[in-house]
């Protein structure tokens, strides 16, 4: 079961000025981290819940608390995956979604069953270390809503794969 | 040599063919042409001086100097451009790089930026800040939405409701910077929204500066005991800031809408597998 409660205590915890200002000495400061960290877990599984009700299928979901530096376990393996895109906002946005895969072709589907046009953009690395990807594709969210988008891998001997059109008739 | 230009249906930005910095944004909705500099600088943390002997910690900022040090004067760039983004990847040393992005339909510029660890090997304690200069006259004044309420009108070396004596000329016009800033000169408008709290500051007509990584070697004695100084190599930070240039008359309804965006940010979860087909209806 989920619950938020932990992040709410650790979050009232940080109201102090230490946290918000960053004047705690530096083993406060690694316990505040540590009490986010540990708030954030029960938070994921409460997530979860809401979303597998809201979708009504029961998914293991994973959350990438690193994608800002371009680490994502479940998005780099060669497994398909989908991706949910959850929007807090009372408007529909448009984002662009960029996820570190390992190298070759995808195929992106909108909650539709449409492909939607997608990237592979190799980023930059020091030498000697491993190349990044990053799958790239723009994806709609609903006002207070989410939207699930299906990213496949495939092949590379067919990279004209990616701007296939979606034939309706042959989806499951 | 040519001159390097990311753009979309609303924005261009070109980069100096010989620094590698930018150089210029054009909105190309409103024919708006600002001619700009932007790069990393870093502040000199005082340890104390004949003046005082207050050093820059935790709680205080006291650079030792008025005027900051580059990190670079330019920097190494990489140019992608595909269908869905176009980015300059800008390297400015081996503890500072930058990625300015755009993506279609997008109305403002997006520059990621990376700083860390950042070294002292030197014994010299470093507040960087990421500065944008332009030739705006800007009176004086800018703007920053101090504490999360309304932006509010800063004047350099004023405060208004006593009579100032200005002994730090550097940090005491810094003010907090929770979701943006910006400068005008009454008819062009240039906005940096951030994703986190920093201080900023506008030390010139036409310049806007934010405080974006710190790291320092003593304590200013105002409690914590410490000096800013994470153990080891150091914190390696990423943020961003998203720049607007628009016309003063329409520049609040960009920043607003940007900033809430900003603030309530689409989440993404994963899921392994091809799943059922989920549909909002």
């Amino acid at each position: 079961s989920g619950d938020s409660a932990p992040l709410n205590e650790a979050m009232a915890v940080l109201q102090h000025h230490d946290a918000v200002s960053g004047t705690s000495r530096q083993h406060v400061a690694n316990d505040y981290a540590r009490q986010l960290s540990a708030g954030w877990g029960p938070c994921e599984v409460l997530v979860s819940n809401a979303l597998a009700r809201l979708s009504g299928s029961k998914l293991d979901f994973a959350f990438c608390r690193e994608l800002n530096v371009s680490v994502c376990p479940p998005s780099r393996r060669p497994a398909p995956f989908q991706v949910v895109i959850y929007n807090p906002l009372g408007r529909k946005v448009d984002q662009m979604v960029r996820l570190p895969v390992s190298e070759g072709t995808f195929l992106v589907k909108d909650p539709n069953g449409k492909t939607v046009p997608s990237d592979v953009l190799v980023l930059p690395s020091p030498p000697g270390q491993e190349q990044t990807s990053e799958l790239l594709f723009s994806a709609s969210a609903p006002a207070l809503g989410f939207s699930i988008y299906s990213v496949t891998r495939i092949p590379s001997r067919h990279p004209k794969a990616r701007t296939q059109q979606y034939d309706p008739k042959k989806s499951n | 040599r040519q001159v390097l230009a990311i753009e979309n249906e609303f924005i261009q930005a070109t980069f100096d063919p010989d620094t590698g910095l930018l150089m210029g944004i054009r909105n190309k909705e409103q024919n708006l042409v600002l001619p700009m500099s932007q790069g990393f600088f870093w502040y000199q943390a005082s340890t104390g001086d004949k003046e005082s002997s207050q050093a820059s910690g935790a709680y205080i900022f006291r650079p030792e100097r008025p005027q900051p040090l580059p990190v670079s004067r330019w920097a190494q760039v990489r140019l992608v451009k595909t269908a869905l983004v176009q980015e300059v990847h800008q390297n400015f040393s081996a503890w500072c790089s930058q990625v300015v992005r755009l993506y279609p339909g997008q109305r403002h510029l997006e520059l990621e930026w990376t700083v860390g660890p950042i070294p002292v090997q030197d014994d010299w304690g470093k507040e960087v800040i990421s500065r944008f200069d332009t030739p705006l006259k800007t009176e004086g004044q800018f703007f920053t939405d101090s504490n999360g309420r309304e932006v509010l009108r800063r004047s350099r070396n004023y405060r208004p409701t006593w009579r100032l004596n200005q002994t730090e000329p550097v940090a005491g016009n810094y003010y907090p910077v929770n979701t943006r800033i910006y400068i005008t000169d009454g008819d062009v408008q240039l906005t940096v929204l951030t994703d986190r709290s920093q201080g900023g500051s506008s030390l010139r007509d036409g310049s806007l500066e934010l405080m974006v990584h710190r790291r320092l070697l003593a304590d200013d004695e105002r409690g914590v005991g410490e000096a800013l100084l994470e153990s080891e190599s150091g914190q390696w930070v990423r943020g961003r800031h998203l720049v607007l240039l628009d016309s003063a008359r329409n520049a609040a309804a960009g920043h607003r809408l940007l900033a809430e965006r900003e603030v309530l940010a689409p989440q993404l979860v994963l899921a392994l597998g091809r799943g059922v087909p989920y549909r909002p209806g």
